[in-house]
């Protein structure tokens, strides 16, 4: 389904090159359930961001489906994402004047979704969340774990083939990153592919395969 | 050195009310380590707010060495704030256009601090917390974790007497996660008052009480 070939990534910062990912191979199956761990700084939410078709490799391939995605113009990318890729952030990226119910159509509204399929859809995901009750409020009135699960929401909103999940049970305690666990486990179940990255060890054992990245290179990849 | 009097918050949201705090009475001593936990959305950040001076109670007293601060000018509020209390943001809340040294340097320019005395000690505090190579990034240059420790080394600035830490660890790896538990510790021997809200189990063990949130109230309250 996925495959990264000798892909580099290097931000510049005026003359001093910052080399952030190096020498990516890695390739992952439709259906298959992935942890990928490392030290803060180590380069996973850049690998996240390559692979979710939400950034360009400065080196090497990524191909998606047999599709080299970095040959792709940014409209047939951004379709192709929309379609395929439901994402998780590290910081959220709510829209802050919208409500959580609004954050949660979004995506459905992009996707031509008609008004009523997307309110039932968003209001039954946010219910699976816990978070029923906070329908109405806008997401700068919402706690940050709270914050954490409009995002999962909003990535399962356009029920994506791939679901890219960065640190998604950060601000959880115990019970709430539990049961997103479960929901992870049970999208996998149904045959999506789960690529997420965590320092939760509790997610990690549920994952299958556990990649470790440490300075920008894959040191470990093995089945869990 | 801090005590929280029957206090209660509510929101209000057109014709709903959301009390999200009640009948909060509390009393931390200086010198404690004072881990507040509980469910997602039980309000900890916002009895964290509360307890920063960020934010006034609905009902109820908050007193700080013995000043009613819910009495206080805005103006006497931000002093007294600024010269005690160190607070790290759930969402970091760093400046984006500033660079991870500036970002640290902001409290102490508002404390009047020269410009060498500060640069040495923003410098100082980010090698601390393992950024001595990130110090000309802008704050949207860095990773999750890396953000994470800069709002920590910001909180630590002004040598404040009384840290507020609001998920200090969310988004780190375990070993960057057992430096910030060693780094409070020490800032608790030498006399600091440390309260943090974490669901990290890690960090919680090194606190000596544990104060647990539920629907807004104290549930319970014991020495770990
Ligand atoms: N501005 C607001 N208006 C209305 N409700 C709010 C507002 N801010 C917060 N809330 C609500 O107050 C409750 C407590 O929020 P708080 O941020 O204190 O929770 P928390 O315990 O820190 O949760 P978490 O562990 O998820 O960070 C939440 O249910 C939230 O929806
Ligand atoms: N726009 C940028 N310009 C320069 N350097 C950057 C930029 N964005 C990220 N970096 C650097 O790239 C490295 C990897 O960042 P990344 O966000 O992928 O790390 P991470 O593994 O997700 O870390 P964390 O666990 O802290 O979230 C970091 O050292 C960071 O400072
Ligand atoms: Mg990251
Ligand atoms: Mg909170």
């Amino acid at each position: 389904l996925l495959k990264l070939e000798n892909v580099y990534k290097t931000y510049h910062m005026g003359k001093v090159s910052v080399p952030v990912l190096k020498n990516i191979n890695l390739e992952i199956k439709k259906g298959e359930y992935v942890s990928i761990m490392g030290p803060s700084g180590s380069g996973k939410s850049t690998m996240m961001n390559l692979i979710g078709a939400l950034d360009r490799p400065s080196k090497g391939r990524i191909l998606l489906n047999g599709t080299d995605i970095s040959k792709l113009s940014d409209d047939r990318l951004a379709t192709l994402r929309q379609k395929m890729v439901g994402f998780v952030f590290q910081q959220f990226n709510l829209i802050p004047r919208l409500t959580t119910l609004e954050n949660v159509e979004l995506p459905m509204w992009f996707a031509g979704l008609p008004k009523r399929a997307r309110a039932k859809r968003a209001r039954d995901l946010l219910i699976q969340v816990g978070l029923g009750d906070r329908l109405t409020h806008k997401s700068t009135e919402l706690s940050g774990g709270q914050m954490q699960r409009v995002a999962i929401a909003r990535a399962l909103a356009n029920k994506p083939e791939i679901i890219l999940a960065d640190e998604p049970t950060g601000n959880l305690d115990s019970k709430s990153g539990a049961e997103i666990a479960r929901m992870l486990d049970r999208l996998n179940d149904e045959g999506k592919t789960i690529i997420i990255v965590t320092h939760d060890p509790t997610l990690a054992k549920i994952a299958r395969r556990i990649i470790s990245l440490k300075d920008g290179e894959i040191v470990d990849d093995r089945i869990s």
